[in-house]
């Protein structure tokens, strides 16, 4: 028996038996998209079942990948630069050759914590990390986020794509917060338990919509999107 | 006379029977989010030759009994699940990460001899 468990784990992709450690609350789109698919299968409509229609993509594959930074980047190998940086690292490593990407959002959740801890509505800086050095190199997005919004999403599909493509160049991102219209975060001071409830406060999940063309062969030509 | 005859070996031939797989019986219920269970069934039952052609069967099928019956060593056709639909499945993976998936012939819609 362990033998066939094994045999249909494998044909779902998995190399054991899941025992997630923390089971991260599943999110409503998800659940939602879910249950539609259920309606599809039970009407028989299984071409819906190759299209995303909450997010307007082709995919038959959907994942909301865990942020690892703090595996990644633990705290005694690198130096977090400064108070109000984060690492954050997505191991992508179980999407396959036969994937299509077609989505990848990061969401940044920010708990009531990241303003109290800085007394100011936010800037946000998320910035890609291209060589392991303590500085990041590339700035993706930079965005104003009132206190009262709170949630962000960051379109990273060509990032993803190139990650995807070349695994050893994904190194990961660096998020930054700054009080508004405060341009360097060195600058400011702040305790250690102010940095420590900002990091806690701070969600990061990414996901990612992927099409595998053998399952879904009639949507491996879809129209591109008209710029 | 004949009819009860005909009755208990009809309960014998080729036909789906319902099932439900329950993951919590399969001790897959700590990673799998939804469904909790689904129904499908299992295909169960003989295959006569004199009666395969009512029996959603393959012309595979024939040709595989006829040679059993010069061959005995090739096995008459069995019954066998002749059309299955997917179920979509959401679980976590061994990082935590969640995943919406549906994953092709999970459900036995349709039984046969093949």
């Amino acid at each position: 028996p362990q033998l066939e468990e094994a045999s249909l784990l494998h044909f779902m992709g998995l190399n054991k038996v899941p025992s997630p450690r923390i089971a991260q609350p599943v999110p409503s789109i998800l659940m939602k998209i879910f249950q539609e698919r259920q309606k599809a299968v039970a009407t028989g409509h299984y071409r819906k079942l190759c299209y995303v229609k909450e997010f307007g993509v082709p995919g038959n594959l959907i994942r909301l990948f865990q942020d690892q930074g703090a595996l990644f980047y633990p705290k005694e190998v690198v130096q977090v630069p400064s108070c109000t940086q984060k690492f954050l690292f997505f191991n992508l490593s179980v999407i396959t050759q036969d994937e299509q990407l077609m989505m990848a959002k990061l969401d940044l959740r920010l708990g009531l914590n990241a303003y109290n801890a800085l007394q100011e509505d936010l800037e946000v800086v998320v910035s890609l990390i291209q060589r392991r050095a303590p500085q990041p190199d590339q700035k993706l997005l930079l965005r104003y986020l009132p206190r009262s919004q709170g949630i962000l999403h960051v379109d990273l599909l060509d990032v993803v794509k190139e990650w995807n493509s070349n695994p050893q160049s994904n190194l990961g991102l660096v998020l930054e917060l700054l009080p508004k219209g405060e341009n360097n975060s060195t600058v400011t001071i702040y305790p250690q338990e102010t940095c420590d409830n900002w990091r806690q406060s701070i969600r990061a999940s990414l996901m990612v919509v992927t099409l595998n063309i053998k399952e879904c062969p009639r949507f491996s030509h879809f129209p591109r999107k008209r710029r | 006379a004949t009819l009860p005859t005909m009755e208990s070996a009809s309960r014998h031939l080729c036909r789906r029977h319902q099932m439900v797989i329950n993951f919590e019986d399969l001790g897959w219920h700590k990673w799998i989010i939804a469904p909790k269970e689904f129904r499908t069934n299992y295909c169960k039952g003989d295959c006569p030759f004199s009666l395969m052609s009512f029996f959603n069967s393959s012309n595979y099928a024939f040709l595989q009994t006829l040679m059993n019956s010069r061959t005995p060593e090739i096995p008459k056709a069995t019954c066998i699940p002749t059309k299955l639909s997917p179920i979509s499945m959401l679980y976590y993976d061994s990082d935590g990460n969640i995943i919406l998936q549906h994953h092709e012939g999970m459900v036995v819609d349709e039984c046969g001899c093949g």
